[in-house]
């Protein structure tokens, strides 16, 4: 049997949020350590790799390793059904064909119950080698959401160029063009706003401005983001989920025909 | 121009 709890609801909300625009469906991974799941977007332009720990979970049971795949939508329109303050119980038996969501309010005296019908799925599983990457910045995750925002009106990719003194997004289209440059804090005392910079080489790249607008729809999981960033290798754009996990967006460069 | 790579350029499928 299969069971993971997690007192506030809101987490998992957030996760669908930030996954729903770019997967259609996924795999989810669980196993005694925890739930994994890595799936490419339809276009095969980026990937989603999420984790989260079963220690960051208030009660995980997993018997045997299982391998769900779950439709996206479906799976995002049960999570609108749970209160913010909801417990969620995930529940799945050993060789299941269903997945059960279980909604309990915090005085509680709701109780709802979504079942949810699991896919077969054979997906590509890719192995991302270790890497060893050349910038690697820190910053508000707010910030970098509104600067793919305001950047994606003027084209239809952003430049990020990252060196020791700072890092430069730029955007150039028919109607203009923009940029935006954030200075390495020097203060890193306002540690959520500093942006920090750790770079060996620095590092000019393109990405579609579309896929980094989904996501930045991450951007309620937490306060900081990382952008790891080397020549000619997929962007990494990581946000940590409070203390269970965290989501890796992996995003193949625009390169010059 | 740019054109976009595709991701499995970069990761192997295992």
């Amino acid at each position: 049997m299969f069971e993971a709890r997690l007192i506030q609801s809101s987490i998992l909300k957030k996760v669908l949020d930030a996954v729903k625009d770019l997967l259609n469906e996924a795999t989810f991974e669980c196993s005694d350590s925890g739930i994994q799941v890595q799936a490419m977007d339809n276009a095969h332009v980026s990937l989603v790799a999420l984790n989260l720990r079963s220690d960051g979970f208030d009660k995980y049971r997993c018997d045997r390793n299982l391998s769900m795949g779950m439709s996206i939508a479906t799976m995002s329109k049960i999570l609108k059904c749970a209160g913010p303050e909801d417990t969620v119980t995930l529940r799945a038996a050993d060789n299941p064909d269903t997945v059960a969501f279980i909604f309990e309010s915090s005085n509680k005296e709701k109780l709802a119950e979504y079942e949810m019908k699991l896919i077969n799925m054979d997906q590509e599983h890719l192995g991302i080698p270790e890497t060893f990457y050349s910038c690697v910045v820190k910053m508000s995750s707010h910030e970098f959401a509104r600067i793919v925002r305001d950047l994606s009106q003027f084209g239809e990719n952003i430049t990020i160029a990252c060196t020791k003194e700072g890092v430069k997004f730029t955007a150039i289209g028919d109607s203009g063009s923009a940029n935006v440059k954030l200075a390495q804090t020097a203060d890193a005392s306002e540690e959520n706003d500093a942006v920090i910079i750790e770079m060996q080489e620095s590092v000019k790249l393109s990405f579609s401005c579309r896929y980094l607008t989904c996501f930045v729809k991450a951007t309620p999981l937490c306060s900081q983001v990382q952008l790891s960033i080397s020549n000619d290798v997929p962007l990494v754009c990581e946000y940590k989920i409070g203390d269970i996990g965290q989501i890796r967006y992996y995003l193949a460069p625009k390169i010059d025909d | 121009a740019k054109s976009q790579r595709n991701i499995m350029a970069y990761f192997k499928v295992r």
